[in-house]
């Protein structure tokens, strides 16, 4: 079982790695698995160096930048372990508009390569007009969830008028 | 395997029948806070094997099922089907040979859940192998739900390694 | 000292159940000090009952409603202690539009009763546009930060184009 | 008392001397991911007195001097400025006579802080002071960082409860 966690955290950070460059467009950022006797140290470490800026652990990032690094990590592990189905709920609520395009531009690549599909929940605009359809849930009647289905016209006012 | 059809009935806010199109690329859900799209998440999650109900905001599995409104009694039941497509037969034995897979489960009052694949009662470890084996499953990475990001940024390092781990 | 604490938790309390039907547009909410022996169940918990649905404990809520509902109790704290400054980074991520334009106006109502000054950072749109003024922040130059005034008809435009 | 202006020199990301007009009413602050807007929370939390490097993202004090870039040179000194409007006089003595109050913290590498109030040279615990009156502070429920409101939902009660106690 530790041989198998060593593989899969090879895998996992050789994606990692890659997906880091691809959504910051630059910089880089490795995963580390420390060792030490202080139990709060030991564990999965991560690194990250946004473009022009110097190598920090994750918690000395941005709010966005350290969202969009775990985003990087989410991705590595499902490219590691694909899946028929990705789903992903608000994912992007602290990603401004150019982060959003990006991360959006990976699951139409992840799309493309293997035809996973995707169910995604979100409040962001942009988010919205890059989905290839989308549904509404309403409580009309209070307590009570209905689907709707939202048609590409009204997908883009609705992207227009949800101001998130 | 591909996933085309998400139905609810009775689950959490779904009280009224419900079926979700799962099409080819990227679906997006949206809608005001409270409306019941995590919700969605969590339908799938749950008909997929979830057997913890902490993980769907419940403190007793019989949390999901759906709990009356001032105009809406409670109802004793709640149910969620999943239908996949396995035209290319890359499903796991005994149900390669299906050209389209429903999983269905369902929960009564008192009465525990109760799993079907193509109208046939199975077990619950029956569903986590057909899942486990298109490397979707309850705990699998491809389900990021709401929070989760948060907690890979602020958790100890020992329990981002646990989440690792999990994923492999 | 335990004695203030009773006192101060009797103030946010009241006005926390206040401020909750307020954000919420009715509904109500209240915090309760739990004495247990289980040091994970004793401490502070907050109940909470959105307009047409049962009372839950804040864990069992949707994410935005925990997040409108801790908003609350932010206020109540800050109503409780006035001053002169409030400053809120990035409060409204998880929040809609219709829950934005609340909390946009419970502070326009803080403003005019008390003539609290406000600092909000935010991603989003509609947050944007209730601002008295606002100011960017950029990054020409890798790693310098700048600031610079958004004047009111770019302000428009902004809160068009930043997409939350 | 009114805050009116916040000045940075050298404090993080803003090496160079940046003014922000605090205006009456809601002053918006907005930009792309990691310019630098959380920084502007920390300077005035920092110049309130912020003792504990943990609250600002740094492992110690100097952390929030400018580090430099490829292109520019770390320095080696940060110092933050605020200034108060006094016409109400409502300021704590000894500064209550004067109708504007600049507080001002400088720390310089290996020289630690120095905070002055209106040119004077004042001890930490008389900054501290001047802002307990105004109900300000470093640990005020007035500034709220960046996942506080996350952290009220997430925590444990007994931790919920600690952050009561410390705003009142
Ligand atoms: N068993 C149940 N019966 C009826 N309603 C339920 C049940 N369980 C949860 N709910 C309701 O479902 C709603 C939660 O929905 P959900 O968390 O899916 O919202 P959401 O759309 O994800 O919102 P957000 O945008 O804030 O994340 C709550 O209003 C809750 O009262
Ligand atoms: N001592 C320092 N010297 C130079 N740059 C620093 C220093 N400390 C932090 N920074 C930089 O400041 C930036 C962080 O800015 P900040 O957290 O304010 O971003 P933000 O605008 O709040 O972003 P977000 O919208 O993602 O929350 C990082 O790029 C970091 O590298
Ligand atoms: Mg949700
Ligand atoms: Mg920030």
């Amino acid at each position: 079982a530790k041989e198998r966690l060593a593989i899969a955290f090879t895998r996992v950070d050789g994606h990692f790695q890659k997906l880091f460059a691809t959504l910051f467009e630059g910089g880089r950022a490795y995963l580390e698995m420390l060792e030490s006797d202080d139990p709060l140290e030991a564990g999965l470490e991560i690194y990250a160096q946004p473009p022009g800026k110097s190598l920090q652990k994750l918690s000395l990032l941005s709010g966005g930048e350290q969202t969009l690094t775990a985003t990087a990590l989410i991705f590595a592990m499902f490219m590691t372990n694909p899946s028929p189905i990705c789903v992903l709920d608000e994912i992007d609520a602290p990603l401004d508009d150019a982060n959003v395009d990006r991360v959006c531009s990976l699951m139409e690549k992840i799309v493309s390569e293997t035809e996973t599909r995707f169910i995604v929940i979100t409040h962001h605009r942009m988010t919205m007009a890059r989905m290839d359809r989308l549904y509404g849930v309403t409580m009309g009647e209070r307590g009570v969830s209905q689907l709707v289905s939202v048609d590409m016209a009204l997908q883009e006012e609705m992207a227009l008028n949800e101001s998130a | 395997v591909t996933f085309t059809k998400l139905k609810l009935y009775g689950f959490k806010s779904f009280v009224d029948k419900t079926e979700l199109e799962i099409g080819a690329g990227l679906n997006g859900i949206v809608g005001p806070n409270g409306c019941g799209k995590s919700n969605l998440v969590e339908a799938l999650r749950w008909v997929m094997g979830e057997k913890s109900a902490k993980n769907m905001r419940g403190s007793g599995m019989e949390d999901v099922i759906f709990a009356g409104t001032s105009k809406r009694p409670a109802r004793n039941m709640a149910e969620v089907t999943v239908i996949m497509d396995n035209n290319d037969q890359s499903a796991p034995a005994p149900f390669n040979t299906a050209t389209e897979i429903e999983i269905n489960r369902r929960i009564e009052k008192d009465k525990g859940s109760q799993y079907r694949v193509n109208g046939k009662a199975v077990r619950a470890r029956d569903v986590n192998l057909l899942f486990a084996d298109t490397m979707t499953g309850a705990n699998s990475p491809a389900l990021v739900s709401q929070g989760r990001i948060t907690e890979i940024i602020m958790t100890k390092p020992a329990d981002r390694r646990k989440i690792l781990e999990d994923s492999a």
